[in-house]
């Protein structure tokens, strides 16, 4: 699970 | 990726190609506010700081210069383009749109993931994309008449954040770790201010007459 910091929405 | 954010991907998109067909086929832009178009392109600069240094995927690369890019177009239309913004509503497009710059950043500066650069940033970007399209309702408002594309522009623009709605509350459920508080609040705030234009547009729809915004 990627840390929530990385923004992998748009 | 599930399928509510990639639905609501595309019916963002899908709102930026609405509104590029409308100004390219009319060679206008009567009842498209200008301000937030470039709230907008600020909406879209400050969120995407990352897209040289971070890869997530090729579509995300892609849609984010793909907005980046019609956003500025968009802007560059409505201010430059000869023919184009000789039909821009500069009396009715009055909204003073600064201030909710202002307003984003304060809070952004008070409220934000992490105090970095980036993060408050892409706070700030969330927060102002809540608030963008009041210039734009405020215009239709005063103008009265919503011509069609303008219509779906805005139509297709709101609903694009109640899929993502819908996508939080799934990666909610299905992610341990996923908590987009800003996010998810701010998109709530977003989606509920087009709810008065959504009840007027779906009227219009169902008595197949034009839309009609109360003055």
């Amino acid at each position: 699970t990627e840390p929530s910091s990385v923004k992998d929405e748009l | 990726m599930n399928v509510f954010r990639f639905a609501g991907d595309m019916t963002h998109l899908i709102s930026i190609l609405v509104l590029l067909l409308k100004i390219y086929t009319t060679k206008s832009c009567s009842g498209i506010s200008l301000k937030t178009q470039e709230l907008y392109a600020v909406v879209f600069v400050t969120r995407y700081l990352d897209l040289v240094t971070d890869f997530i995927s090729v579509y995300n690369t892609v849609m984010k210069v793909v907005f980046i890019s019609s956003s500025l177009a968009i802007v560059w239309c409505i201010r430059r383009h000869k023919v184009v913004r000789r039909s821009y509503d500069k009396e009715l497009d009055t909204f003073r749109h600064w201030l909710l710059v202002g307003a984003c950043a304060v809070l952004a500066l008070v409220v934000h993931e992490k105090f970095s650069f980036q993060e408050v940033c892409w706070a700030f970007s969330i927060y102002l994309e809540a608030v963008a399209i009041l210039p734009q309702l405020v215009l239709l408002q005063r103008s009265g008449n919503v011509d069609n594309l303008t219509g779906q522009y805005v139509f297709f623009l709101g609903a694009y954040r109640a899929f993502y709605i819908l996508n939080w509350i799934y990666r909610y459920y299905s992610e341990q770790h996923f908590t987009r508080w800003i996010s998810c609040v701010s998109g709530i705030v977003q989606t509920a201010l087009y709810a008065d234009f959504f009840y007027y547009y779906f009227i219009s729809w169902k008595n197949n007459s034009k839309l009609q915004l109360p003055a």
